[in-house]
Protein backbone atom coordinates (compact mmCIF):
# COMPACT_ATOMS: atom_id res chain seq x y z
CA UNK A 1 0.00 0.00 0.00
CA UNK A 2 1.06 3.31 -0.77
CA UNK A 3 2.04 5.76 1.90
CA UNK A 4 2.91 8.38 0.05
CA UNK A 5 0.11 9.11 -2.68
CA UNK A 6 0.89 11.28 -5.78
CA UNK A 7 -1.07 14.23 -6.22
CA UNK A 8 -3.17 13.62 -8.87
CA UNK A 9 -2.04 16.93 -11.13
CA UNK A 10 1.37 15.43 -10.96
CA UNK A 11 3.16 14.10 -13.79
CA UNK A 12 5.09 10.70 -12.83
CA UNK A 13 8.48 12.53 -13.31
CA UNK A 14 7.17 15.63 -10.87
CA UNK A 15 6.35 12.72 -8.75
CA UNK A 16 9.59 10.90 -9.02
CA UNK A 17 12.07 13.35 -9.27
CA UNK A 18 10.52 15.74 -6.04
CA UNK A 19 10.66 12.12 -3.93
CA UNK A 20 14.49 11.64 -4.98
CA UNK A 21 15.55 15.62 -3.78
CA UNK A 22 13.32 15.38 -0.60
CA UNK A 23 15.23 12.00 0.12
CA UNK A 24 18.75 13.06 -0.30
CA UNK A 25 18.33 16.14 1.32
CA UNK A 26 15.21 15.98 3.84
CA UNK A 27 15.18 12.72 4.83
CA UNK A 28 13.01 11.37 6.96
CA UNK A 29 14.99 11.16 10.85
CA UNK A 30 13.49 8.18 11.81
CA UNK A 31 12.34 4.39 10.27
CA UNK A 32 8.83 5.79 12.44
CA UNK A 33 8.50 9.37 11.00
CA UNK A 34 5.24 9.14 8.95
CA UNK A 35 5.06 12.37 6.64
CA UNK A 36 2.86 13.44 3.09
CA UNK A 37 4.94 14.62 0.24
CA UNK A 38 2.91 17.65 0.79
CA UNK A 39 4.72 18.09 4.43
CA UNK A 40 7.96 17.09 3.27
CA UNK A 41 7.99 20.06 0.67
CA UNK A 42 6.74 22.53 3.08
CA UNK A 43 9.31 21.47 5.47
CA UNK A 44 11.94 22.05 2.28
CA UNK A 45 10.03 25.70 1.93
CA UNK A 46 10.33 26.54 5.08
CA UNK A 47 14.20 26.10 5.12
CA UNK A 48 14.82 28.10 1.74
CA UNK A 49 12.11 30.75 3.05
CA UNK A 50 9.90 30.37 0.30
CA UNK A 51 6.38 30.50 0.40
CA UNK A 52 5.25 27.35 2.33
CA UNK A 53 2.26 25.63 -0.05
CA UNK A 54 3.29 21.74 0.00
CA UNK A 55 2.77 22.25 -3.97
CA UNK A 56 5.42 21.99 -6.45
CA UNK A 57 5.47 25.96 -7.65
CA UNK A 58 7.63 27.32 -9.63
CA UNK A 59 9.56 29.15 -7.16
CA UNK A 60 10.07 25.42 -5.37
CA UNK A 61 11.11 23.60 -8.77
CA UNK A 62 12.89 26.22 -9.64
CA UNK A 63 15.24 26.07 -6.49
CA UNK A 64 15.28 21.85 -6.54
CA UNK A 65 17.09 22.24 -9.83
CA UNK A 66 19.71 25.18 -8.25
CA UNK A 67 23.04 24.02 -8.46
CA UNK A 68 24.10 22.63 -4.84
CA UNK A 69 26.14 20.52 -2.11
CA UNK A 70 25.09 16.96 -1.45
CA UNK A 71 25.17 17.27 1.70
CA UNK A 72 21.43 16.67 3.60
CA UNK A 73 19.88 20.07 4.77
CA UNK A 74 18.67 18.79 7.61
CA UNK A 75 20.84 16.46 10.09
CA UNK A 76 20.00 12.81 9.86
CA UNK B 1 23.93 27.71 11.28
CA UNK B 2 23.69 24.60 12.40
CA UNK B 3 26.10 21.60 13.21
CA UNK B 4 25.84 17.77 12.84
CA UNK B 5 23.67 16.00 15.28
CA UNK B 6 25.91 15.25 18.42
CA UNK B 7 28.58 18.09 17.02
CA UNK B 8 31.08 15.96 15.68
CA UNK B 9 34.66 18.26 15.83
CA UNK B 10 38.17 17.74 15.58
CA UNK B 11 40.29 17.47 19.31
CA UNK B 12 42.78 19.14 17.87
CA UNK B 13 43.70 22.44 16.19
CA UNK B 14 46.13 20.87 13.76
CA UNK B 15 44.97 19.46 11.00
CA UNK B 16 46.37 17.88 8.10
CA UNK B 17 44.62 17.59 4.58
CA UNK B 18 45.76 15.70 1.62
CA UNK B 19 44.81 16.25 -2.34
CA UNK B 20 44.64 12.86 -4.14
CA UNK B 21 43.86 13.76 -7.25
CA UNK B 22 42.98 16.94 -9.57
CA UNK B 23 40.50 18.23 -11.91
CA UNK B 24 41.62 18.41 -16.10
CA UNK B 25 40.01 21.74 -15.76
CA UNK B 26 42.44 24.06 -14.06
CA UNK B 27 45.95 23.57 -13.71
CA UNK B 28 47.09 21.78 -10.15
CA UNK B 29 49.07 24.74 -9.02
CA UNK B 30 45.36 26.64 -9.25
CA UNK B 31 43.73 23.77 -7.25
CA UNK B 32 46.42 23.88 -4.60
CA UNK B 33 45.51 27.84 -4.54
CA UNK B 34 42.15 27.59 -4.08
CA UNK B 35 42.19 24.83 -1.65
CA UNK B 36 44.92 26.78 0.32
CA UNK B 37 42.85 29.72 0.07
CA UNK B 38 39.19 27.98 0.95
CA UNK B 39 41.53 26.26 4.58
CA UNK B 40 42.32 29.93 4.89
CA UNK B 41 38.71 31.17 5.27
CA UNK B 42 38.12 29.34 7.92
CA UNK B 43 41.43 29.38 9.88
CA UNK B 44 41.57 33.26 9.58
CA UNK B 45 38.74 32.96 12.53
CA UNK B 46 39.65 29.99 14.51
CA UNK B 47 42.83 28.85 16.08
CA UNK B 48 42.52 25.98 13.53
CA UNK B 49 45.42 25.91 11.46
CA UNK B 50 45.93 23.13 8.63
CA UNK B 51 48.80 21.74 7.23
CA UNK B 52 49.31 20.28 3.74
CA UNK B 53 50.68 16.40 3.62
CA UNK B 54 51.68 14.59 0.32
CA UNK B 55 51.76 11.16 1.55
CA UNK B 56 50.60 8.46 4.34
CA UNK B 57 47.69 9.59 6.78
CA UNK B 58 45.61 13.28 6.72
CA UNK B 59 42.53 14.44 8.35
CA UNK B 60 40.84 15.79 5.17
CA UNK B 61 41.19 13.86 2.32
CA UNK B 62 40.69 15.94 -0.92
CA UNK B 63 39.59 14.05 -4.03
CA UNK B 64 37.45 14.69 -7.45
CA UNK B 65 35.37 11.97 -8.58
CA UNK B 66 32.55 10.79 -11.00
CA UNK B 67 29.34 9.25 -10.38
CA UNK B 68 30.24 6.46 -8.06
CA UNK B 69 33.52 7.21 -6.43
CA UNK B 70 33.93 4.71 -3.75
CA UNK B 71 31.93 6.05 -0.65
CA UNK B 72 28.20 5.53 -1.75
CA UNK B 73 27.25 8.49 -2.70
CA UNK B 74 27.20 8.91 -6.28
CA UNK B 75 27.45 12.02 -8.20
CA UNK B 76 24.93 12.78 -10.56
CA UNK B 77 26.57 14.12 -13.65
CA UNK B 78 26.80 17.85 -14.42
CA UNK B 79 24.57 20.24 -12.47
CA UNK B 80 22.68 19.93 -9.06
CA UNK B 81 25.02 18.41 -6.77
CA UNK B 82 28.39 19.65 -7.03
CA UNK B 83 30.37 18.45 -4.07
CA UNK B 84 29.78 16.46 -0.88
CA UNK B 85 31.71 16.18 2.35
CA UNK B 86 31.47 13.91 5.81
CA UNK B 87 31.61 15.33 9.29
CA UNK B 88 35.27 15.24 11.36
CA UNK B 89 35.43 11.65 12.21
CA UNK B 90 37.65 8.83 11.60
CA UNK B 91 38.14 7.09 7.61
CA UNK B 92 35.64 9.24 5.56
CA UNK B 93 35.14 11.70 8.44
CA UNK B 94 36.55 15.25 7.27
CA UNK B 95 37.31 14.30 3.66
CA UNK B 96 35.67 16.57 1.03
CA UNK B 97 34.88 15.36 -3.47
CA UNK B 98 34.49 17.27 -5.85
CA UNK B 99 32.18 16.18 -8.85
CA UNK B 100 34.64 16.10 -12.03
CA UNK B 101 31.36 15.88 -14.45
CA UNK B 102 31.51 19.84 -13.82
CA UNK B 103 33.57 22.62 -15.21
CA UNK B 104 35.55 24.24 -12.26
CA UNK B 105 36.88 27.50 -12.87
CA UNK B 106 39.28 29.78 -10.70
CA UNK B 107 37.54 33.00 -11.13
CA UNK B 108 34.79 32.64 -14.32
CA UNK B 109 31.03 32.20 -13.08
CA UNK B 110 30.84 28.72 -13.90
CA UNK B 111 31.34 26.59 -10.73
CA UNK B 112 33.69 28.50 -8.74
CA UNK B 113 36.34 25.79 -6.77
CA UNK B 114 37.42 28.25 -4.11
CA UNK B 115 34.01 28.81 -3.23
CA UNK B 116 32.50 25.38 -2.98
CA UNK B 117 35.90 24.02 -1.28
CA UNK B 118 35.50 26.80 1.53
CA UNK B 119 32.13 25.48 1.85
CA UNK B 120 32.92 21.63 2.02
CA UNK B 121 35.05 22.47 4.49
CA UNK B 122 32.55 23.92 7.00
CA UNK B 123 30.96 20.70 6.83
CA UNK B 124 35.00 18.64 7.20
CA UNK B 125 35.31 20.92 10.28
CA UNK B 126 31.57 20.11 11.52
CA UNK B 127 29.31 22.51 10.38
CA UNK B 128 25.85 21.34 8.69
CA UNK B 129 23.87 23.71 6.54
CA UNK B 130 22.75 26.87 6.99
CA UNK B 131 19.37 28.38 6.17
CA UNK B 132 20.81 31.89 6.00
CA UNK B 133 20.91 33.28 2.22
CA UNK B 134 24.10 34.67 2.07
CA UNK B 135 26.05 32.94 4.29
CA UNK B 136 28.57 30.58 2.78
CA UNK B 137 26.85 27.46 4.48
CA UNK B 138 23.85 27.65 2.67
CA UNK B 139 23.21 24.57 0.48
CA UNK B 140 22.26 26.26 -2.98
CA UNK B 141 25.80 27.48 -5.00
CA UNK B 142 25.67 31.25 -5.61
CA UNK B 143 28.78 33.16 -7.14
CA UNK B 144 30.61 35.90 -5.56
CA UNK B 145 33.74 37.33 -6.59
CA UNK B 146 36.43 35.04 -4.74
CA UNK B 147 38.25 38.15 -4.18
CA UNK B 148 36.14 40.11 -2.51
CA UNK B 149 34.75 36.81 -0.47
CA UNK B 150 33.80 37.43 3.28
CA UNK B 151 32.29 35.26 6.00
CA UNK B 152 29.00 36.00 6.78
CA UNK B 153 28.29 36.74 11.07
CA UNK B 154 26.44 33.22 10.70
CA UNK B 155 28.88 30.86 9.47
CA UNK B 156 31.77 33.12 12.03
CA UNK B 157 29.23 32.22 14.85
CA UNK B 158 28.95 28.25 14.17
CA UNK B 159 32.41 27.97 13.81
CA UNK B 160 33.60 29.78 16.95
CA UNK B 161 30.82 27.87 18.99
CA UNK B 162 32.70 24.79 17.62
CA UNK B 163 36.92 25.93 17.71
CA UNK B 164 36.57 29.59 19.43
CA UNK B 165 37.76 32.42 18.07
CA UNK B 166 41.12 33.42 16.46
CA UNK B 167 44.03 34.73 18.83
CA UNK B 168 46.82 36.41 18.29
Amino acid sequence: FPTQLKPESWSNTDFENVKAYLDKFFPLVTKTQSLTLEERIKEMQRFFHLTVTGKLNAETEETMKKPRCGVPDIAG
Amino acid sequence: YSTFPGNPRWGKTHLTYKIVNYTPDLPQKKVDDAIRRAFKVWSDVTPLHFHRVYNGHADIVIGFGRREHGDGNPFDGRGNTLAHAFAPGQGLGGDAHFDDDERWSEFSREVNLFLVAAHEFGHSLGLAHSNVRGALMYPIYSYVNPETFRLSEDDKRGIQKLYGKFMT
